[in-house]
């Protein structure tokens, strides 16, 4: 038996709402220490990692490991069912072919369950290593947001430049060339407002604008954004689920023809 | 020009 109480509705929204940009459908690897998600988007150049920690869920058992296939699609159309402040349930039977979503309304007078077909999907796991970045930047989530969206009108790259002293994005194209230099915040009241830099030494890498863009998907899930790069590896993109987890795009940077 | 790599170049399939 598996069954996944979430007080907050909205949080599962906003999680299928920052990857449904990428992927149509996904597994859902539920075990004792909560749920995980590891798929590649179609092109294989991106991929998305999530995880829902036992502990965040107000309700959590699950009896034996179950891997859930969903179509992303028809999980909206449910999800899309649940008013933001309805308590939701996830419930599947071991071994099932199906899940079933549970809403509740906050006084209990409206409760709706959706039952939805699970899927066999093949999906390939890539092992990735804990990795020491040169780079460690933090953001405002909606303004890496602004930027990635600003910069995609110029070109299909990105170049992210990161120093000491802050934080260089650039783009060009047809139209001109555009760039946004971030500086190190000096005096931090609000961490959600600041940018930080951790750098052991400097990284300029060049990226693709549109997953970029894809990845900012998810900014209603956090108010901070952070980037880790190192020469020659793929970027992570990473927001914190409330004090529930954490969900991490990783993207390799673009290479000389 | 710039080309994309896939990630499969940078980790190993498990």
């Amino acid at each position: 038996m598996f069954e996944a109480r979430l007080v907050q509705s909205s949080i599962l929204k906003k999680v299928l709402e920052a990857i449904k940009d990428l992927l149509n459908e996904a597994t859902f690897d539920c075990s004792d220490s909560g749920i995980q998600l590891q798929a590649m988007d179609n092109s294989h150049v991106s991929l998305v990692s999530m995880n829902l920690r036992s502990d965040g869920f107000d309700k959590y058992r699950c009896d034996r490991n179950i891997s859930m296939g969903m179509n992303l699609g028809s999980m909206t159309k449910i999800l899309k069912c649940a008013a933001n402040e309805d308590v939701v349930t996830m419930k599947a039977q071991d071994n099932a072919d199906t899940v079933t979503f549970v809403f509740e309304s906050p006084n209990q007078e409206k409760v709706s369950d959706y039952e939805m077909k699970l899927m066999n999907l093949d999906q390939e796991h890539l092992g990735i290593p804990e990795t020491e970045y040169a780079c460690v930047v933090r953001l405002p989530a909606g303004e890496f947001a602004r930027i990635c969206r600003d910069l995609s009108q110029f070109g299909e790259s990105v170049v992210i430049s990161c120093t000491k002293e802050g934080v260089k994005f650039s783009s060009a194209g047809d139209i001109g060339s555009a760039n946004i230099k971030l500086a190190q915040t000096s005096n931090v009241d609000k961490e959600e407002l600041a940018v930080t830099v951790e750098m052991q030494e400097p990284v300029t890498l060049t990226f693709a604008s549109r997953y970029l863009n894809s990845f900012t998907k998810a900014t209603s899930l956090s108010n901070v954004v952070q980037l880790s790069m190192s020469p020659d590896v793929p970027l992570v993109v990473e927001y914190r689920i409330g004090e529930i987890g954490h969900i991490r795009y990783y993207l390799a940077p673009k290479i000389e023809d | 020009s710039r080309l994309q790599p896939f990630l499969k170049d940078f980790y190993v399939p498990h």
